[in-house]
């Protein structure tokens, strides 16, 4: 033994770096793990109110590349790689850099606004690049739903049941994706300034804009009704007769034990009323990382409320959604709630862990993938179950004083809304 | 990044009269800012 020692040459060698991750994860997993257990132990000690309030947080489930994935401080990787892409690249690397990744990822560089690579100083402003004026012309149908977005269908259909249809059939509940209509706290809900909405105009034969009031906004844009008349409920669509059907007309009696029949039914506020004769329809676009990254508005509504859910960040990749169910309610995301013409209208963006962070022109306020989202949501969660509260699960603000006639942030269709930025 | 618009929108059993919802699109299709993704 003693000459074996003496005499075995020793050679030190690295540990594979393969080694390296499959111990970390390891390490991440077994800390998961102790902090699920630890979780269930502190839910078990609540009082009934403060325990549903935390069963509220939805938890990924699917398979084991999932599992592993919903250990991984995403928020972090995120943050970081958004800092990593503000980093100025050195001025002759530009061109060739943003080359390759254009070739890479498809961007179509011809549509640029800024056509000189060399004035992208990163990867951040370059993925946030403007289009050329007229490269995106809008539908000339006034009654027809633009895309908000350069992407990819995902799905579109009818919200059949309250459900929104995931590729492959899986399904999430509109109230997991939007937030229900509970009443929320003070502590989390706040009212956001913003200018006073109006309609900018491009003149067909200048280069300038200008102001337009409702009216000739209106006019100009072939529609018979103005946003102050839609939202005030004074304007009557005369071609929007089916909304009551005269033929279903009765007496009040009667027709009152109808409304008190459906509204048994009606058991979620995004509901279209049971006696119009309007239905909910989706669609979803996925943002490729070489799209145009600034999203728009795709036809004249007002916007009356924000909810953010601080969430996570999981890729939103086609992969992920048929693998992970009910991806969009885990992940981060905003979502405006308003009005158009024919009722509810919603807009949600849906953040990923490249772009962590979504912008909203209308809103200075809000903040994403911030380190402060969790601490706040954090807090509202424990002030609301301090106030008796149940916290939704998301921090609301609301446009209501945007405007002396308007009861919400007014857009007409084409306009930016914002944009999904690196990190 | 996605984007998910959930709206209300005229019933489309009546689409045969013109009166109802109508998509333009199919799953799958790449799309561009503006471009009409459905009609009423």
């Amino acid at each position: 033994l003693g000459a074996a020692w003496s005499s075995t040459k020793i050679e030190w060698k690295p540990i594979p770096v393969g080694l390296g991750i499959a111990f970390l994860g390891l390490l991440q997993f077994y800390k998961s793990q102790r902090a699920e257990k630890e979780r269930l132990e502190r839910e078990a000690a609540l009082p009934d109110g403060e325990e549903v309030a935390q069963r509220r947080r939805v938890r990924p489930s699917g398979p084991w590349q999932v599992q592993i994935m919903s250990t991984l401080p995403l928020k972090a990787l995120s943050r970081v790689w958004g800092r990593f892409n503000e980093l100025d690249i050195p001025y002759y690397l530009r061109v060739p850099g943003f080359k390759l990744y254009s070739w890479i990822f498809g961007v179509n560089l011809d549509e640029m606004a800024e056509p000189d690579l060399h004035k992208y100083p990163n990867l951040a402003a370059f993925f946030y690049r403007e289009l050329k004026p007229g490269v995106r012309p809008l539908d000339p149908n006034p009654a027809a739903l633009l895309s908000p977005s350069d992407g990819r269908i995902l799905q579109f259909g009818t919200i059949e049941n309250g459900e929104v249809e995931q590729v492959k059939g899986m399904t999430y509940s509109l109230d997991a994706l939007l937030g229900d209509k509970s009443t929320v706290s003070s502590a989390v809900q706040a009212v956001i300034p913003v200018k006073k909405p109006h309609h900018i105009v491009q003149h067909p034969d200048k280069d300038s804009e200008s102001m337009a009031t409702d009216e000739e906004f209106a006019k100009m844009n072939g529609l018979s009704y103005t946003l102050p008349s839609l939202l005030s409920g004074r304007h009557k669509f005369p071609d929007h007769k089916d909304v009551i059907d005269a033929s279903t007309h009765s007496t009040s009696s009667s027709e009152a034990k109808v409304k008190e029949e459906l509204a048994k039914g009606q058991t979620a506020w995004w509901m279209p009323k049971p006696i119009s004769n309007t239905a909910l329809y989706y669609v979803v676009i996925y943002l490729a990382p070489g799209d145009y990254h600034r999203f728009h508005s795709p036809t004249p509504w007002v916007v009356e409320s924000r909810r953010h859910f601080a969430g996570e960040l999981y890729s939103v990749s086609p992969y992920l959604q048929r693998t992970l169910p009910g991806l969009f309610t885990l992940n981060e995301r905003v979502v405006l709630l308003g009005r158009w013409r024919w009722g509810f209208f919603s807009y949600t963006p849906v953040g990923a862990t490249n772009v962590g962070s979504i912008k909203i022109n209308f809103d200075a306020e809000l903040r994403t993938n911030s380190l402060t989202t969790d601490t706040a949501a954090d807090r509202a969660a424990a002030l609301a179950a301090k106030n008796g509260e149940t916290y939704p699960g998301f921090a609301e603000a609301t446009y209501s004083h945007a405007s002396d006639t308007l009861m919400g942030h007014a857009l007409q269709r084409g306009e930016e809304m914002g944009g999904f930025q690196l990190g | 990044s996605s984007i998910v618009l959930v709206f209300e929108a005229p019933h489309d059993v009546q689409k045969g009269a013109g009166a109802g919802w109508k998509w333009d699109i199919e799953k799958g299709q790449r799309v561009k800012v503006g471009q009409a993704l459905g009609e009423v």
